[in-house]
């Protein structure tokens, strides 16, 4: 069981072509646990996988998860690599786990931004955006968190192409992100729906694009704060939690704003480390603490969610 | 490969809603090609600015004059880059 992957050294950050060769491990050592399903292609024509993790049954209830849409968050991949394989290794053994793949289908999407992850590690370890061409602009790359229909083209976005929080011609305009929009929409049963960012260590809830409230503000922040409880357990790392208008700043067109107006109501944003000192250049010796501790988080919310069905 | 000698990282700590506003006039500019890690807006939060080599004087004296206080994060990001690069290429061996 496991293949290669249990030779895969999780704590060192790995290039594109590795990473996919590991999720064929994955898929090979839990033939009955984890699939690979290809959502669409890039940009650049590369394809873009998510890990389907599920017990069977049809169009179950089901998670969502995506890491590394900024494609310099490098520790959100890293991070996604380590839960995947925690995840499978846990099933059977972690009642919590095992029940929860019991009843719910969880979809990992581990390089969101396929283009900009390989262009860091040849190009530009600083890329954020999609690798895209924008007409009528020598600069390239659209902001896959400003591109989605909520709030489109509002404060906390740029119009400018060569802007990191350019936002595309239009909604969905960014290849990446409508694979993932049509998949979501095409399955119509997501009951949450949780993307991973680095950094600054904020667990974040719906609305970026308006700091108005969402109805259920209560209830997001009760999960949000309690997730963070279990995250800070095991190595004290400080999180703030709250919409991600009021504690970081406005910003329009992001993911977890889309799906919150689509009806998935638990959807949450973590920033994982770290405050200050490494930035985007957490180093690989903190992968693993990292994604153990953000697994803790994450394992709460997804035991909230199953717990809580709507 | 794009190189960036030299630049640095600095860390801003802005004390008031006017600093805050400057910091923002700063990060509309493009003169300096600055890449804010993180954004200007509120003064409970830092600001992490990646400001090119090429910038740092005018980018420091800015932030100087203004008396907005700032340390520096990340001294080189080079160095930082090319220990990162090492430790991929090592654990790929």
């Amino acid at each position: 069981k496991g293949g290669d992957t249990k030779s895969f050294d999780y704590a060192t950050y790995h290039r594109l072509d590795a990473i996919y060769s590991w999720m064929d491990s994955m898929v090979a050592g839990h033939p009955n646990l984890i699939s690979k399903v290809q959502i669409g292609s890039s940009y650049e024509n590369r394809p873009m996988y998510v890990l389907k993790f599920s017990t069977g049954g049809n169009n179950r209830p089901a998670i969502w998860i995506d890491a590394g849409i900024h494609s310099r968050e490098w520790i959100s991949t890293a991070s996604a690599l380590w839960m995947a394989n925690k995840m499978a290794t846990d099933f059977g053994v972690d009642p919590s786990v095992t029940s929860l793949l019991g009843k719910m289908d969880v979809y990992l999407m581990i390089v969101t931004n396929p283009d900009g992850y390989a262009y860091t590690h040849t190009n530009d370890r600083m890329w954020r955006k999609t690798r895209s061409v924008n007409s009528g602009s020598t600069c390239r790359g659209v902001d896959p968190n400003r591109n989605w229909d909520a709030g489109f083209g509002g404060p906390g976005a740029s119009k400018n192409p060569c802007s990191e929080s350019y936002h595309g011609p239009s909604a969905h305009s960014a290849i990446e992100v409508k694979n993932i929009v049509d998949l979501i929409k095409n399955h119509g049963n997501f009951k949450a729906f949780i993307s991973i960012h680095a950094y600054s260590q904020l667990l974040m809830y719906p609305y970026g694009y308006t700091c108005n409230d969402i109805p259920h503000q209560a209830e997001l922040d009760s999960v949000g704060r309690r997730a963070v409880q279990a995250l800070s357990s095991l190595y004290g790392t400080s999180y703030r939690v709250g919409s991600i208008c009021k504690i970081i700043y406005q910003a329009s067109g992001g993911s977890i704003d889309w799906s919150y107006n689509n009806g998935v109501k638990y959807s949450f944003a973590f920033e994982l480390r770290d405050t200050g000192r490494y930035g985007f250049l957490l180093p690989a010796n903190q992968i693993i603490p990292t994604a153990t501790e953000t697994w803790l988080g994450l394992k709460h919310i997804m035991e909230y969610v199953r717990d809580h069905p709507y | 490969r794009k190189v960036f000698t030299g630049d640095q990282v600095l860390r801003v700590n802005a004390k008031s809603e006017a600093q805050i506003q400057l910091l923002k006039t700063l990060e509309n500019g493009e003169v300096f090609k600055l890449d804010f890690w993180t954004h200007p807006s509120s003064s409970d939060l830092p600001i992490d600015i990646h400001v090119p080599y090429a910038s740092l004087y005018a980018v420091q004296k800015f932030l100087q004059d203004n008396e907005i206080p700032f340390h520096v994060m990340i001294q080189d990001l080079q160095e930082l880059l090319d220990k990162e690069q090492e430790d991929l290429q090592r654990n790929a061996v």
